[in-house]
This record gives structure tokens, sequence and C-alpha cells, in this order.
């Protein structure tokens, strides 16, 4: 286990990120730019080799309004079928569960019950609804989620949780695979008078031919 | 696999926020390509948390709205432009801009074809300015356009237009590729099918030896 975010955040470089020009600035954050998101990353034995962090997770201090985008491929992970449920049923959440090593992909109902206990388990951790939690899986296809290393974890990942860069660069890096790099990003504008930011992050390197709805 | 995560502490309704995340993917992530194979764990979550004290959004026709829409899509594309630019065994990134049609998806439908073109992107590796491979992946990307239009540059070299292949300096276009291999920049092909306002973009890597051995190696 990593003992600190700023470890986990340093594992691999971050990637050159070619912002479009426009009318924001870049900020530093990432995911826990915008005021009330915090985010962890960790290493909780996920992965076949390594020690790289393979668990992340990101939450919001209040219900926020949720959107999701999906693969349209009829194979669709056990995670992707879960978040798709409650996003056509809840129009808010609280938290993103992300977890690499297994794709939890191709693993029928028994993959479907691991999502659905680990959205349970860390509602628990959280004091929220389990429908308030949602779960993106990314690594081998075929492999359920090494469930007990995930449950096992998720105290900790909870208590790493924290609104600094650090905690964004850390989530950041454990969403990766065969990633050489990790993607972060945040930026700041001004709507109707306001101060708004928007924070991202991402991950990928192969399997990449997006066709998202 | 595409995995991503949004967050924004501006205020705005769900069915505005949804329609504004799916219109960036759109924009972004369902315009790169590395290997053609479209995963079964794509996911993108976006989460507002309306802490910023802005100004509730409640609809898409918004001044606002379109704010909160130009900086989705910018922090979606400069992820999905460092997805492309990190893709398996890549050693550049190819942007892939596309001018003249009648609509913003005519074009994203070519720039994509051409950023999915496996033979267009070997020859990006091989450092061989193939203006052929590329007028025949903009030729089957499924948009009707006059050929006679055909208008292709590569990094503000130009090698076709009006149709026709011109002469041009090859071994600066190779060195233009070479020196993006080497720096792991960015190859830019401008393309021009008519006169039409749409403009798209797509984005995509080069294809190397590494690629095969990569996932030769990474067993399901």
């Amino acid at each position: 286990v990593c003992a600190s975010s700023e470890a986990a955040s340093n594992y691999i470089p971050k990637a050159p990120i070619l912002l479009p020009e426009g009318p924001w600035e870049q900020v530093l954050g990432g995911v826990t730019a915008p005021k009330g998101f915090r985010a962890a990353g960790m290493y909780g034995g996920l992965r076949a080799k390594g020690e790289k962090p393979d668990l992340a997770l990101v939450t919001c201090d209040v219900d926020a309004v949720a959107a999701g985008s999906f693969t349209t491929n009829i194979v669709a992970a056990a995670p992707v079928l879960y978040c798709r449920h409650i996003l056509d049923n809840f129009s808010a959440a609280r938290a993103v569960l992300i977890n690499a090593g297994q794709a939890n992909a191709a693993t029928g109902d028994a993959g479907y019950q691991d999502v659905i206990e680990c959205a349970a388990a860390l509602a628990k951790l959280l004091q929220i609804q389990p429908e308030a939690i949602l779960v993106e899986s990314t690594g081998v296809i075929g492999q359920r989620i090494k469930k007990e290393a995930l449950l096992k974890s998720l105290p900790k990942l909870t208590s790493l949780l924290s609104s600094t860069i650090e905690g964004a660069d850390s989530a950041a890096v454990a969403i990766t695979t065969t990633d050489l790099v990790s993607k972060s990003v945040a930026v700041e504008t001004e709507i109707a008078g306001a101060r708004i930011k928007v924070g991202g992050m991402a991950k990928g390197s192969g399997m990449i031919h997006p066709n998202m709805a | 696999t595409l995995l991503g995560v949004l967050t924004t502490d501006a205020l705005v309704e769900p069915d505005v926020w949804r329609k504004i995340v799916q219109i960036a993917v759109d924009r972004s992530f369902n315009q790169i390509t590395v290997d053609g194979d479209t995963s079964t764990n794509d996911t993108v979550i976006a989460l507002a948390s309306g802490l910023s004290g802005s100004t509730r959004i409640s609809s898409l026709d918004r001044h606002e709205a379109k704010q909160l829409q130009a900086c989705v899509d910018a922090v979606l594309q400069g992820l999905a432009k460092s997805i492309a630019w990190d893709g398996e065994g890549a050693t550049c990134l190819v942007e892939v801009t596309v001018t003249g049609t009648n609509s913003e998806e005519a074009a994203a439908k070519i720039a994509r074809s051409v950023a999915s073109s496996s033979l267009s992107k070997a020859a990006v590796y091989g450092r061989d300015p193939n203006w052929g491979r590329i007028a025949c992946s903009v030729g089957y990307a499924g948009v009707p356009f006059i050929p006679n239009e055909l208008r292709i540059s590569l990094g503000g070299i130009l090698l076709m237009d009006g149709g026709q292949p011109l002469p041009f300096d090859r071994t600066a276009a190779s060195a233009y590729l070479k020196h993006a291999g080497e720096t792991h920049g960015t190859v830019e092909i401008c393309i021009s099918v008519g006169s039409g306002p749409g403009k798209g973009q797509a984005w995509g890597c080069d294809l190397s030896y590494d690629y095969v051995k990569i996932n030769a190696e990474y067993t399901t």
C-alpha cells in the first residue's frame, strides 16, 4: 500500500495536456479543482504485476448532478451495466470507485454481483446510499475484480481522500493500465459573474476506439 | 479501455448536464482512436457539485450553457488528445482536421476515418508523406463529396489540391514526420472536401512495431 497520495501520484509521469485555447485558464488540481470534490489513489493488490496504484476514488461532499457516457459495445462490462442502471434511475451521485487490473467484462452474473458488493461496502464506509456510487473498471477482460483485495483496501482508500492536487494526481495514476503517463487537467473560467472550475482525469492507451453514448 | 471522470462546481440541471457531457464526449473521446478496437469498459462519469455559487443553468440555449459546454469540450479534448498521444507504441500524436463539409458530424466522420486508417498510421511511423493513403481513407469515410475538391496538407505542406496530386518537397515532408516522431510531437493533417461550413477533428497516433509487441504479451 502506498504510504501517501504523493507517492502514488509520482509513480508515472504526467501527460502533456494539449488544451485548446479559449476563455479559460488551466489550473492545478484535476478532478479535485472544483469545489466539493476529493480524490485518492492507492495500491490495493489488484494488479497482476508491480505495485503501481490500482484503486481510485473520487467523492463529492454533496449530491452531485450525475451524467455518464458508456461504451456501445454489446458485450459491456459489469460496471458499465451497473452504472447505466443507476443513471437510468437516479440523477445524483456521490462517489466514483475505479479499479485497474481486472476489467470485470465477460464475467456474467457473478461479475455484476461483485460490482454491487463493492458499491455496498463503500457506501457503508462513506455512510451514503449504494445507489450514490458509480463504478468503473479497466484491465484484463474476462477476469472478475479481485474483490477481497478491493474490499480490504476500502478503509485505507477512504482515509486517503483529499481535496488536494496530490489527491487528484494519485487517482489519475491509479486508474492507468498500460498507460505510460497519467492524464489530469482542470480549467477555470467565469460564467455569469461566478468563477467555476471543470476538472477531469482519464486513462487509455490501447483498445481505444470509443463510441460512447 | 478509456475511463474518465469529469467534475465541475457549476450549478446545472441534470438533463442539461447530460446533454453537455454527451456533446463533449462526441467532440473529444468519440473522436480518438488508437487501434480500432472498441472496449467493453469505456466509461465517462461526470459530476456537477453546484458549489461554485454560479447561476443555475437550466437550458442548453442559454449563453451560460454554451460557456460551460466550451469548457467541458476543452477539458475532454485535452484529455482525449493525451490518450491518443499515449497510444500503445506511439511515437507521435496525429491530429486530423477536416473542413468544407455540410455539417460538423460529416467532418468528424471523415477525420476519424483518416485517424483510424492502419495504412495511414503505418505511413506516419515510416515517415512517409503518403497522401494516397490519406485520400483513400477520406474516400471510404461514408461522406459524399466531389473528388475534385479534395485538398490535403501535412504540417503546412500542400500534397493535394483540387483533387490533383501536387509536386512537393518529399524530403521536407518526411523530415516533418521524423521530427514529430523523435520528439513525440504532433503530426497535423488538414483536409478540405468542399466549401461547406462543417469542421471536425479527430486524433490518433502512428502505428509502430511496439503496438504488436505490447498486445502480443498482454493476455486476455
